[in-house]
């Protein structure tokens, strides 16, 4: 399920701390 | 001013506020073959970040849908195996009448978290890679 884990991955992606 | 790393060692939530701690913390955990914990904490922030509203209902349904395909429905993956069973169910049951709430994962965030602070996070704080890297 190709489509789930890009939808996960920018999920995660917009929780970290941006970078200083 | 203090260094990032001496930070890190302060509580998990500082190691989690910055990014290079964040990818060594994985790189431990991937060792441990427990990457999947953060990733999880990490996706349960993020769906709570998505705000309820007409035009991203969809997405949020298959948001919630593919977290919990990935790390809750599998008894034997990591997550779930730190995850109350009553946690589990009551996620599955959002799911199945597709009552999606931003806060639908935030007890079985609070259940993995307090599994690595307890258990992963003092682990990395003595192990080989966090000591190289200081």
């Amino acid at each position: 399920l190709n489509s789930d884990e890009d939808l996960l991955q920018r999920c995660i992606g917009s929780a970290m701390p941006k970078r200083q | 001013p203090t260094p990032p790393y001496l930070k890190w060692a302060e509580s998990l939530h500082s190691l989690l506020d910055d990014q290079d701690g964040i990818n060594l913390f994985r790189t431990f955990l991937k060792q441990e073959d427990s990457a999947d914990l953060l990733d999880f904490w990490f996706a349960c922030s993020g769906f709570r970040k998505l705000e309820p509203c007409d035009s991203n209902e969809e997405k949020r349904l298959k948001l919630a849908k593919a977290i919990y395909r990935k790390y809750i429905l599998d008894n034997n993956g990591i997550v779930s195996r730190q995850t109350k069973p009553a946690t589990k169910s009551f996620i599955k049951d959002c799911i199945m009448k597709q009552h999606i709430d931003p806060a639908m994962f935030d007890q079985a965030q609070t259940e993995v978290q307090s599994m690595m602070e307890d258990n992963t996070y003092p682990l990395f704080l003595k192990s080989d890679i966090y000591l190289e890297y200081t």
